[in-house]
């Protein structure tokens, strides 16, 4: 069965070749061409011809990426985005030298929250099954995108929040509602922190988090066994959760942020960006016109 | 000038140039993915230089011709007996990486260097 990656026209000259080498059936000349249309599929790494929707959006971050990597050979197309996004650029050369895929995943949307989950923290669970089994993780970054807000401060430390990055190590059981019940809560998942920061939502940039070892644990095991991680905001004076317009500094929800369109909110919302290597002789270093 | 043309040293260039033209050597091969019908699905680049390879492995083979120990035996064995075997092939002897920006099957987006995908020499071997 064709894939459809080789068009009508080249498809119909390729059988026309096909047949110099086989006896006059055209099953047979198919199979040839089917070959050939499988080992094109197999270099791209693909099972069948991709079919994107039309308007399928390219996060940002993603075409800034191609553009870092080519480097002194860019050359601008309608398909890229000319601006530079704060705070984003490749990783660094070491991990660049040992990769040649990068790979975005968004969250399963419908996953964010589980019961009893405090309102300032949200969960990001990553689906990573769908990548290649020959490609090894060599590292994987978690992107949180976050938009300058201006509040009323009239002292302290009102415009530092705290974020902290928490892996879920393991999920209450199912029945967890009626086993916390003693204590008048439910139980919560079992994590461990991953990283902490303080940021100034005064600025508007991306921040990035190594979550290296959580991902390639999670593409070790079934995707069932993969809990995603925890993100929670805290207002660092006072560590309580941040307050009217703050609250939406970081962008972690969709629901919190209705003037941003669903267009906009492709490249703006939380991303795990994975660097693997496949096995073949290249890398994603930032390419280098030589000087004459 | 029609007399150079005429002359016989104009003929004698004109004879070189047409043999340096059918000798191994790099050929311009622009590939459009929209010729092909993959730019539904290949964000960047709109397609690449690939080049090919294509010409004469002559004797006397010069040293940009990246004749193997193999190619100049088989070139004095053809010398010999052109019957028993053909001269050497012109093919790629160096190739290079092209970077992609492309949504997989399941429409997430990869950045992948793909190795051996544009000619950067070519040689008899």
């Amino acid at each position: 069965v064709s894939s459809g990656l080789v068009p009508k026209v080249g498809r119909n000259n390729l059988i026309r070749q096909a047949a110099k080498y086989t006896s006059d059936t055209r099953e047979e000349e198919d199979a040839i061409v089917n070959e050939y249309e499988k080992s094109l599929l197999n270099m791209f790494g693909l099972k069948r011809r991709p079919t994107p929707e039309k308007d399928f959006q390219v996060p940002r971050i993603m075409q800034h990426l191609y553009k870092a990597h080519m480097g002194d050979y860019y050359e601008p197309e309608p398909k890229i985005v000319t601006s530079w996004e704060t705070g984003f650029d490749l990783p660094h050369e070491d991990i660049a030298s040992r990769v040649n895929t990068a790979r975005s995943y968004h969250h399963e949307d419908n996953e964010e929250h589980y019961p009893g989950m405090p309102s300032n923290h949200i969960r990001l669970r990553f689906d990573i099954s769908t990548m290649p089994s020959e490609e090894v993780i060599g590292a994987a970054e978690l992107l949180l995108h976050r938009e300058a807000v201006w509040h009323h401060v009239t002292s302290g430390q009102g415009h530092m929040h705290r974020l902290n990055i928490y892996e879920i190590v393991k999920m209450p059981p199912d029945d967890g509602g009626r086993a916390g019940s003693r204590f008048g809560s439910r139980p919560q998942p079992i994590t461990r922190l991953l990283d902490t920061r303080l940021i100034d939502t005064r600025n508007t940039t991306w921040e990035r988090f190594d979550v290296s070892p959580a991902t390639l644990l999670w593409s070790r095991v079934a995707h069932k066994e993969n809990h995603g991680l925890v993100v929670e905001v805290v207002q660092e004076d006072e560590q309580i959760p941040p307050q009217g317009d703050a609250e939406r500094h970081v962008r972690l929800k969709r629901d919190m942020h209705h003037d941003v369109s669903d267009r906009e909110w492709v490249h703006l919302r939380p991303m795990l960006l994975t660097y693997s290597h496949d096995g073949k002789d290249t890398s994603l270093r930032r390419r280098k016109r030589s000087s004459r | 000038n029609r007399d150079s043309s005429n002359s016989s040293s104009g003929r004698k260039n004109r004879r070189k140039k047409r043999k340096r033209r059918n000798v191994c050597q790099r050929h311009d091969l622009y590939v459009d993915f929209a010729e092909v019908d993959w730019t539904t699905w290949i964000v960047a680049p709109p397609g690449y230089d690939a080049y090919y390879c294509q010409g004469q492995c002559p004797f006397p083979m010069s040293d940009h011709l990246n004749a193997t120990n193999h190619a100049i035996v088989q070139t004095l064995v053809n010398a010999a007996n052109s019957a028993l075997t053909p001269k050497p092939c012109c093919v790629p002897t160096e190739l290079g990486g092209v970077p992609m920006l492309y949504l997989d099957d399941k429409s997430k987006v990869v950045l992948k260097n793909y190795p051996e995908m544009t000619v950067q020499a070519c040689g008899c071997r």
